[in-house]
């Protein structure tokens, strides 16, 4: 199956 | 201090409705041009963005910018009792720990009429529709309920105080990105195709070719394929189904998270996906002039 990845991979946290 | 009047208060219940499921406590931000929230899930797989600009309320007033920590659960059973034709007004001041939730029921106008012209209209020839016959019907109503106008005010209008919190936002900078496909659709069509394909699976493919925008799951039970072709001449414009696509995207996502985003779907007629490969999706709901609820869902990636 595809792994779920989150939000953290694709932004910074400001 | 801030305040806010929406008339139309029914956007700011459907709105809290679309995003209490995903987040627990959140953070509305006030300045002097909008007010916003962002909150991811508890999961970060997720993120809420709403923006209602302040020229979308008839009344809005920021001092100085003001961070309005919420639990959405607790903001949602407040909601829930006020009309949906109410008007709601938000007020909080700058130090304060609570946010006021003023309903006004949509006959406050009409009351406010009524002390305008009650002495003049009594026995006047008034054309039918006019505000001085109003007064006559309100006048009516007056008599039967005993009271005055003040009695009448009190039922009209709710004051509710909700308990705010202190929320360490964790604020996702999201640069702004130019998307390979944009395709904009019904957001009842998208709420129906979500709902379906969960029967057979927990994943949703999304794939955008020139042929069309296909919705694939495969499950235990079968597999399900739905094709949405371009529809950009469409009668009504909420039934037209367009489609942008600078190159062909296929992404794969969990149709639980899609599934909480479709509970915006009360606050308009369409809904817009943006996707470009190996990035979140933006799935977008524009609330009118007024401003939009954005979601953003990490995608699922073979490793």
């Amino acid at each position: 199956d595809p792994r779920q990845f989150t939000l953290l991979k694709f932004y910074e946290l400001n | 201090m801030f305040e806010a009047r929406l008339t139309s208060g029914k956007i700011l219940k459907q709105l809290i409705e679309a995003l209490k499921d995903l987040v627990q406590e959140a953070n509305i931000d006030c300045s002097d041009d909008e007010i916003s929230i962002q909150a991811m899930d508890n999961s970060h797989v997720s993120l809420v963005a709403v923006s209602l600009r302040s020229g979308g309320f008839d009344h809005f007033r920021c001092d100085r910018p003001l961070s309005l920590g919420f639990n959405a659960t607790n903001m949602g059973k407040i909601l829930k009792c006020a009309g949906n034709e109410d008007a709601i007004t938000l007020k909080a001041e700058d130090d304060g720990d609570s946010l006021s939730m003023v309903f006004e029921g949509p006959n406050q106008d009409r009351i406010a009429d009524f002390g305008e012209f009650a002495r003049g209209a009594r026995g006047s020839d008034s054309p039918p529709g006019s505000r001085r016959e109003k007064c006559w019907k309100i006048d009516f109503n007056f008599a039967t309920m005993r009271g005055v106008g003040v009695l009448v005010v009190i039922f009209d209008r709710k004051i509710y105080e909700l308990k705010l919190m202190d929320i360490d936002s964790e604020q996702l900078g999201i640069p702004d990105t130019d998307y390979k496909v944009t395709i904009q659709m019904p957001s009842g069509e998208f709420q129906r195709i979500i709902r379906d394909m969960q029967v057979l699976g927990d994943t949703l493919s999304i794939s955008c070719t020139k042929e069309g925008v296909k919705f694939g799951v495969q499950g235990d039970l079968g597999t399900g394929n739905v094709l949405i072709r371009q529809n950009a001449h469409a009668e009504k414009d909420e039934d037209r189904v367009m489609i942008e696509m600078e190159e062909p995207v296929e992404l794969t996502f969990a149709l639980r998270y899609l599934n909480f985003f479709t509970k915006a779907t009360n606050l308009g007629p369409t809904v817009i996906l943006n996707m470009s490969p190996d990035v979140p999706i933006v799935v977008e709901y524009p609330i009118g002039e007024t401003g939009h609820i954005k979601y953003y869902l990490a995608p699922k990636i073979d490793e």
